[in-house]
């Protein structure tokens, strides 16, 4: 929240759309109405849907509820402008700012600016860039394209955090919140506000006296370092750092720096799923591959491979293997083993297919792994192999156990 | 300039400036044992959570590139 616990003062508060151009001329403001401003980008239908989706995020979870007007000043006033707009806060041209907000008052105070410059859309397929669904040819390198820039940015997404400004709210520090400063793209019909929001809005206003209108999912939380009980979904390294996945997140952590760094996995790779099984490094090709379910993902860089997802048949798997728990390759051999349920697949990175006498339990070749193996990946001739919260180290060459240790080995706990 | 085509230091002075209340000359003769930039710096890495170096490494550059709310992460409550 603001430091000056900027609040409004009512429950029921007033938004309008208004061209903020003509909002600062003193003859508009003594009686003639001003033009209603939308987005050339959207149909009014959609521009409208989005907004009203937008405030309902907040009334969800909050007293306050929200009506519209078409005429006068209202609490939120709402518009979209470029470059200077007559708030003193001029925005950039396409890219860098898209919106912002002012925290609650009299006057300015509640509006809500989005940049015209900006491409803006209703709403994108599979919450994904379908840009970058169709893969990328594997020559080209280069930096990041902006998150779905050529795509657009979901209105609501946008329009929902500048509207928690509105409220009271400021930045948070926490990737996965909605109050988050970057863009991040997510599907606008599963959205659900994180806890981290929720707690920051209900601290001002408190919870909604009518409860949740029906059952609904939890609001997501974002996942702790400092959590002694974190189940990994997936480990891997990638060009000298190592990936830590859990849920939509990813800590990572370069080798030489002891502190790792949150983010989003759709900030890196917006085609990319969460919720993954396993990832692997292929340091000889510079590739990352992702599984979940029965597919696999290549990301060579931010960019996905062409031809991915496949299947993870491409690995030699059988059709009966649902998912693989975790991948590792041990790369002086070229093997890539994969861990389901409790038997060990070895695949030949150089015959390309499945070494005979595999499948067979995982126990037999790391004898002290009885439980299900959760995530792995090799480092500097090691293999570490997670069961829950406890990681196994293993030579590689030897298969010889040398310690039992903690997620916090290697995600440190800051 | 477009943010992408920025040199990398003036993308991060323009950034600052924008999100962090940087002033490039403060008219101070005090000596400082970090740059007003490096300062800034390290109060942008600390809120996003980075590796706090006080200088423009490539992490930093990254999150600078993207796509965000354009209110200040730390004067925010200034706009009122």
């Amino acid at each position: 929240i603001f430091g000056d616990n900027l609040k409004w003062q009512k429950k029921n508060l007033t938004y309008r759309w208004v061209d903020p151009h003509r909002r600062l001329r003193p003859a508009v403001l003594l009686g003639e109405d001003p033009i209603e401003n939308y987005s050339p980008d959207m149909s009014q239908a959609e521009v409208d849907q989005s907004i009203e989706m937008a405030l309902q995020v907040w009334a969800g979870v909050t007293p306050l509820r929200f009506s519209r007007v078409f005429s006068g000043t209202a609490d939120i006033m709402v518009s979209f402008g470029r470059q200077s707009h007559g708030d003193l806060y001029p925005f950039d041209g396409p890219q860098g700012t898209l919106a912002h907000a002012f925290a609650p008052a009299p006057g300015i105070g509640g509006d809500a600016h989005f940049d015209e410059d900006e491409l803006f859309t209703f709403r994108s397929e599979e919450g994904q860039c379908p840009h970058l669904d169709a893969g990328v040819p594997e020559t080209l390198g280069g930096a990041p394209e902006p998150v779905c820039a050529a795509t657009g940015y979901v209105l609501f997404l946008v329009a929902a955090h500048e509207f928690g400004h509105s409220l009271g709210l400021s930045h948070s520090s926490d990737p996965g919140a909605l109050m988050f400063p970057i863009y991040t793209h997510s599907n606008p019909d599963s959205f659900v506000l994180p806890q981290d929001d929720v707690r920051g809005i209900q601290s001002l206003y408190g919870p909604n006296p009518e409860g949740p209108l029906g059952p609904g999912p939890e609001p997501p939380t974002t996942p702790d370092a400092c959590d002694s009980k974190l189940v990994l979904d997936a480990v891997t390294t990638l060009r000298g750092e190592i990936y830590f996945f859990k849920g939509r997140f990813l800590w990572r952590r370069h080798t030489q720096s002891s502190i790792p760094q949150q983010s989003l996995i759709a900030n890196f790779w917006p085609g990319a799923p969460d919720e993954i099984d396993a990832a692997v490094e292929r340091r000889s090709s510079d590739r990352v591959f992702l599984f979940k379910d029965r597919q696999v993902w290549a990301f060579r860089g931010y960019d996905l491979v062409a031809g991915y997802p496949k299947s993870i048949s491409s690995f030699g798997l059988p059709g009966a293997v649902k998912k693989v728990d975790a991948a590792l390759l041990d790369e002086e051999s070229g093997k890539m083993l994969f861990f389901v349920d409790r038997m060990l697949y070895s695949y030949d990175e150089a015959t390309e297919t499945l070494e005979p006498g595999f499948p067979q339990r995982v126990d037999r070749t790391f004898p002290d792994i009885l439980g299900r193996v959760t995530a792995a990946f090799e480092y500097r001739g090691f293999a570490y192999i997670y069961s829950g919260p406890v990681m196994f180290e293993y030579s590689l060459g030897s298969k010889r156990l040398f310690r039992l240790l903690d997620n916090s080995y290697f995600l440190t706990c800051t | 300039l477009p943010w992408e085509t920025m040199p990398d230091e003036e993308l991060a002075k323009s950034y600052l400036k924008s999100f962090y209340n940087f002033r490039e000359d403060n008219g101070s003769a005090v000596r400082r044992a970090l740059s007003p930039l490096s300062q800034k710096l390290s109060e942008m890495q600390r809120f996003f959570g980075l590796e706090i170096t006080g200088t423009l490494d490539p992490a930093t550059l990254e999150v600078m590139r993207k796509p965000r709310c354009g209110v200040p992460d730390g004067k925010i409550s200034a706009f009122s």
